[in-house]
């Protein structure tokens, strides 16, 4: 891709991660994913989609479709509940400085 | 079939980093999004859309299908929990903040570029970061629409523009709609900025404390001292109109002021009142009368309209000379959303010319083409000059699947003699020219095999 692009392929390497969620203790169930995008690295701020967060939720998806309900606090999900957030590496973070022994990746239920 | 899970993939060369934990700050969703999904989704033809990331037949629970639904236009925001370098270090990664486009900012038909992880987490060494390009393709509101082509895995991925550069435009709310059981080929995104508007009000709401994370959250383009960066656009993407005539509609083009090109099979009969509505200025709404429409014998599906006045400010192309494979096109048309929403844009090239002796009479392009862009331009994107009229896309008939992707237009170079002379002397003797076209072109058009001498008998 030419010229024109090159602030916004520079903007979705640099922000462009994957998020996951799991149950803490129940492997067996595997793991929710979806893209999501690094709005500030300091603090590390994710934005992903919620789609994700469905299987969580203490009041079960209707949660989403109440009336004037805009937002929902992070507690609305289970305890058990475990994210992890990956990205790739970037100008501002040097691979030597990564940590390659974290939690592994489960693949999505087909 | 899905991926499955398989041997490690080698890495693509470059390292990932391991995954860091994270902790759900709030679950928040755009008010203003879920109020035009339910205008423009869940209205009469509510049971022809979907948006499930998995095709139509799929065994799929109806708690699932439910689930996705509810989630649809909902986003989260976590907060990154440092790693044990930077808690060590105190200090956590910096990099330079994201700039925000102001929702508005990008019109119909500018570049976008859609980054995200297909299958999700699956293989992030191979699928981490795809990109895919495309076009805004329509706009209500903050739910956008785009041609780039997305992937289940990719929901919540960032969707940037070329200009302002680099600019996070939308997040991606839904990879795949389907509508009446096929895929329609374009992304249902949300646009971030109402989405950040509602992630500072929450923070602020939920977590008293939390003024630093708020302030955190990246400024839009412009904000809050300069006015917001607005771009016009294209003009060509403002230049399809909506005919309607009768209970039947579909799209058009201005080929004069007071005159309009479509297709036969919108606007049928010679005479026929014809409502044309254009989006310039907002909901215009002209009455006008069908002049000619080829017929049903032509290959060319064809109608004229002529309006009772002007269409004021809707932008009449300039009609191209010759055609160009491979060059990048656009088309504009109320496929899809007809008017409930303003004219699509999809973006393409150019894949196809077909002539019959040196004579173009078929165009195809790779833009996605859906009912109701009929009679809809086909532009050159770099141009803007008008290279033919939309007839149809592509459907199998063995096993009714329709593609998109394929379709079919009428080159400019066909009509636009014909148009001149109606225009000039309001003579319709070229127009009906369209309706003895040779047999070579009808050949085409029904998508036959050419014809061939037969082989002469030796007895």
């Amino acid at each position: 891709m030419g010229r024109p692009w090159g602030p916004a392929m520079k903007a979705a390497e640099q922000t462009g991660c994957v998020v996951s969620a799991s149950r803490a203790g129940r492997p067996e169930e595997g793991s929710w994913s979806c893209s999501g995008v690094i709005l500030s690295r300091s603090p590390g701020l994710v934005l992903c989609h919620g789609g994700i967060f469905t299987p969580f939720l203490r009041a079960g998806s209707g949660a989403l479709t109440a009336p004037g309900a805009a937002f929902l606090p992070g507690d609305s999900c289970g305890d058990d509940l475990r994210l992890h957030v990956q990205w790739g590496p970037t100008a501002v973070s040097p691979a030597g400085r990564a940590e390659r022994n974290g939690v592994g990746l489960c693949t999505p239920q087909c | 079939a899905g991926p499955e899970p398989g041997p490690p993939a080698l890495p693509r060369g470059r390292p990932l980093q391991a995954p860091r934990p994270a902790r759900l700050l709030l679950l928040l969703s755009c008010p203003a999004f879920r109020a035009h999904v339910a205008r423009l989704f869940r209205g009469e033809a509510a049971e022809q859309w979907r948006f499930e990331s998995w095709a139509p037949g799929d065994e799929v629970s109806e708690d699932e299908e439910e689930d996705q639904l509810r989630a649809l236009g909902w986003f989260a925001l976590l907060r990154v929990l440092p790693g044990e370098a930077e808690a060590r270090e105190g200090a956590e990664e910096r990099g330079a903040p994201v700039a925000v486009a102001p929702l508005g900012a990008v019109p119909k038909g500018a570049p976008l570029l859609a980054c995200g992880s297909p299958f999700g987490a699956f293989c992030p060494d191979i699928f981490l970061n795809t990109l895919s390009r495309g076009v805004l393709s329509n706009a209500a509101g903050p739910l956008l629409l785009t041609d780039a082509r997305c992937l289940p895995g990719t929901e919540g991925g960032g969707v940037f523009a070329a200009r302002p550069p680099g600019a996070l435009v939308a997040l991606v709310a839904a990879p795949l709609c389907w509508k009446a059981r096929e895929w329609v080929g374009l992304t249902l995104l949300c646009a971030v900025a109402p989405l950040l508007r509602a992630a500072r009000a929450a923070l602020g709401h939920l977590h008293p404390d939390s003024a630093d994370l708020a302030a955190r959250l990246p400024q839009e383009v412009g904000a809050p001292r300069d006015l917001p960066f607005q771009d016009p656009g294209p003009p060509w993407a403002t230049a399809a109109v909506l005919v309607e005539c009768g209970t039947v509609w579909g799209s058009g083009v201005a080929v004069a002021p007071h005159l309009v090109v479509t297709c036969r099979h919108v606007a049928p009969r010679e005479g026929a009142r014809v409502l044309v509505r254009s989006s310039i200025p907002k909901s215009a709404a002209i009455w006008g009368r069908v002049v000619f429409a080829t017929q049903a014998v032509s290959p060319y599906d064809i109608a004229v309209v002529r309006l009772q006045e002007d269409l004021a400010g809707v932008p009449v192309p300039v009609p191209v000379d010759r055609f160009q494979e491979g060059e990048a096109v656009s088309v504009v048309g109320f496929g899809v959303f007809g008017q409930a929403c303003g004219p699509s844009v999809t973006s393409g090239i150019l894949s196809a010319v077909v002539h019959v002796d040196d004579t173009p009479v078929m165009l195809q392009s790779t833009c996605a083409v859906h009912g109701g862009s009929s009679g809809g331009p086909l532009f050159s994107t770099c141009s803007g000059a008008l290279l033919g009229i939309v007839a149809s896309n592509t459907r199998d008939n063995n096993t009714g699947a329709t593609y998109p992707h394929l379709n079919f237009s009428i080159p400019i170079t066909v009509l636009r003699p014909a148009l001149q002379r109606y225009c000039r002397t309001g003579d319709l003797g070229g127009l009906r020219k369209l309706d003895h076209a040779a047999q070579p072109v009808q050949v085409v058009w029904r998508l036959q095999r050419p014809l061939v001498e037969p082989p002469r008998s030796k007895l």
